[in-house]
């Protein structure tokens, strides 16, 4: 028997906002520890690791580990069935068909259930190695969702460059060019409001602006959004969800041919 | 010119 029940029900609702457009389907994989979801998007240019603890959850119960893979945009129907302030339960058997979201109002005179076949999706994990990266950024992900959207009106790649300096988004295209320049911030009054750049040597990597205005859908889930960049590694753009986890977006850059 | 990688070219599969 599996059932995990969230009382801030909107986490759910954002969280399912964050990927639905990325990836059609998924399977999440509950486990003791929590829930698990790792998937690549159609083309196999990024991946999406979210994981959500056990212990954030305001009851949780998992007997034995149980993989439920799901069609995202019929979960995503059933998501905007309940309402922000409700709170979720899923539920399922051990080797389950179907699973089964609940939705209480929080006064408890209004509870909906929804029952969802599952699908069974032949999905490969992948294996991300350990990685000291050579720039971590931290920033508002306000401020990072605004970037990526502004930059891709230009073209359809952009160049992110970091250096002890500061952070540099640039972008050209038919019509011109277009650059951001952050520098890292001397003071803040709130953390969340700050440019952190943690340095060993200076990046520059090309992405596609695509993936990553598809990434900035995650900003409701957290103030703060952190770029993690390699030489010729993938990007890593996490997002921390409250005290329950994270969603991770790994994204390919774009290489010289 | 550059190309899109793919992102299995970096992470394998378990």
């Amino acid at each position: 028997m599996f059932e995990a029940r969230l009382v801030q029900g909107a986490l759910l609702k954002k969280i399912l906002e964050a990927i639905k457009d990325l990836l059609t389907e998924a399977s999440w994989d509950c486990a003791q520890g929590g829930i698990q979801l790792q998937a690549m998007d159609n083309s196999h240019v990024s991946l999406v690791s979210l994981t959500l603890r056990s212990d954030g959850f305001d009851k949780y119960r998992c007997d034995r580990n149980l993989t439920m893979g799901m069609n995202l945009a019929s979960m995503t129907k059933i998501m905007k069935c309940c309402g922000n302030d409700e709170i979720i339960t899923m539920k399922a058997q051990d080797e389950p068909d179907t699973v089964t979201f609940m939705f209480e109002s929080k006064n408890g005179d209004k509870i909906s259930e929804y029952e969802m076949k599952l699908m069974n999706l032949d999905q490969d994990h992948l294996g991300i190695p350990e990685t000291d990266y050579a720039c971590v950024i931290k920033m508002p992900s306000g401020e990072f969702a605004r970037i990526c959207r502004d930059l891709s009106q230009f073209g359809e790649s952009m160049v992110i460059a970091c250096s002890k300096n500061g952070i540099k988004f640039s972008t050209s295209g038919d019509i011109g060019t277009g650059n951001v320049k952050l520098a890292q911030t001397s003071s803040v009054d709130k953390e969340e409001e700050a440019v952190i750049i943690e340095m060993q040597e200076p990046v520059t990597l090309t992405f596609a602006c695509k993936y990553l205005n598809n990434f900035a859908k995650a900003t409701p889930l957290s103030p703060v959004v952190s770029l993690s960049l390699s030489p010729d590694v993938p990007l890593v753009v996490e997002y921390k969800i409250e005290d329950i986890g994270y969603v991770r977006y790994y994204l390919a850059p774009k290489i010289e041919d | 010119l550059r190309k899109q990688a793919s992102i299995t070219c970096f992470f394998r599969k378990k």
